[in-house]
């Protein structure tokens, strides 16, 4: 079972897009995948049609109590995606844990307890550095980050590093990270220096495939589907399918 | 001296590009402006060439201590733009102010202490609706929500207008609202139905301009300079021009 975590403490950089989007790829590749939402706006949920003010309960019960993974989990309908749901609430995790020994630990922990096993395990965050990023990143194998074509974007990227290092060190766990360019559009000179300096930053961790900037991708959020299963003609499918090919091609090598 | 603040608890739907570009058309309009940056990210700040990092007194002390707004001030370089800088310190507020009487108040205090005089105070918050947000919501007259045309952005609108409806019922401090729709790309259908429904939400309280996508609005900030002293000329610059010019022309009718 492989553990990939979504992350960028940037605001809209297609976090949650490509959460939604590599797990509907993976399950049109017969892979047993399940997203767990991990943002306490809940739009990975609400981008597969569950709606955060539902969930009675779901992430924050797994976050804070004795609630196991498999208590919460939906499926999405109109595919076979398996979804641990967040709301608002998730928000005061934060507080909640503060105090706590091994805060950081805890969704590793809910993970490892799972009876049910997936192939994969894709958990999208939210656009800050806390304790729920720091969760995520400490569950998981590889950490994608998607990077859109501006300069905070970029910036930001420069202190997230820093602190994956920090918290490897601190807590022996090495995390893979692996860059993905979103919302790119290849006509500009601007874009093209910016895909350089991230294959720079990141020493060619990343990834061949380009999101093209792709309408059809919002569209499919509204609907409330995956693209894979939206359009699946689109560039916006072809380019998370050409991801999903490549995180199965890491399974080879890991 | 008018306050208005830039708000939407959605990530990277324009509302630092917002903050920032206001700033410099209004500044070019020879009204004297004062951008405050709550955002821990600091991008404001970043985006008018002051590195975050190089804070050390900025608006993490105004919030927690009793230290003046004009004791932080800088000139932002390039431009005659004052701005009250942030640093990821200020990520701390929340705790900091948890249990403090009055907290959601602490911005209006400082901003009304102010011996030096603003035709106008934009503040920059960031993609979350907790104590930050709240303090520049309490702190202004008017509130820009920038909507960028995705399905996320419109979702979490409607809970902002709730949340903004509860506080002023709350406190008695009615908060004009206004959207500005960003990177717009008019071609698509998708884009006008998003159109449409920001107009019916907000009762027609938005912007008659739209924001246009345009890549010399991400090259503006990575010079560290707003897009009216990087290029004058382009569709960004003409754009928030267009925005300053309503902005002004609500002073007559308030
Ligand atoms: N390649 C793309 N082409 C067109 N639109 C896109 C693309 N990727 C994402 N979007 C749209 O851009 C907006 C921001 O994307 P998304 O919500 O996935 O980012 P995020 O990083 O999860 O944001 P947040 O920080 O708020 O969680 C959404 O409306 C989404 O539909
Ligand atoms: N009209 C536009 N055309 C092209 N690029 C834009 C436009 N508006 C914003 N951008 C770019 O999109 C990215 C997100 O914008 P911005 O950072 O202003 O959003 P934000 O709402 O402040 O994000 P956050 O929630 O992270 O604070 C930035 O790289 C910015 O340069
Ligand atoms: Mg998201
Ligand atoms: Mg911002």
């Amino acid at each position: 079972m492989r553990v990939i975590s979504v992350i960028n403490q940037k605001g809209g950089c297609g976090k949650t897009t490509t959460a939604i989007n590599l797990c509907g790829c993976l399950s049109q590749l017969n892979r047993r995948v399940l997203l767990v939402d991990l943002d306490p706006q809940g739009h990975a949920s609400l981008g597969l049609n569950l709606n955060p003010e539902d969930v009675r309960c779901g992430m924050t019960e797994v976050m804070t109590q004795s609630t196991g993974l498999e208590e919460v989990i939906r499926v999405a309908d109109g595919t076979n995606l398996d979804v641990a749901p967040a709301n608002i609430t998730l928000s005061t995790v934060e507080q909640l844990l503060a105090d706590a020994a091994g805060k950081e630990g805890r969704l590793l922990n809910k993970i490892e307890g799972m009876q049910r096993n997936y192939d994969y395990v894709i958990i999208d965050s939210p656009p800050s550095l806390g304790i729920l990023t720091f969760n995520a990143l400490r569950a998981s194998d590889l950490s994608i980050v998607p990077i859109d074509m501006g300069f905070f974007s970029l910036h930001g990227v420069t202190k997230l590093i820093e602190i994956i290092d920090l918290v490897s060190r601190h807590t022996g766990h090495k995390v893979q990270l692996r860059a993905l360019a979103t919302m790119v559009s290849l006509r500009t000179r601007f874009t093209r220096e910016v895909l350089e300096e991230i294959r720079q930053h990141f020493e060619g961790n990343v990834f061949r495939t380009l999101i093209r900037n792709n309408v059809r991708l919002r569209e499919a959020t509204s609907h409330g589907v995956p693209i894979s299963h939206y359009d699946r003609r689109s560039a916006g499918a072809n380019d998370y399918r050409a991801v999903a090919e490549e995180v199965l091609a890491m399974e080879v090598s890991a």
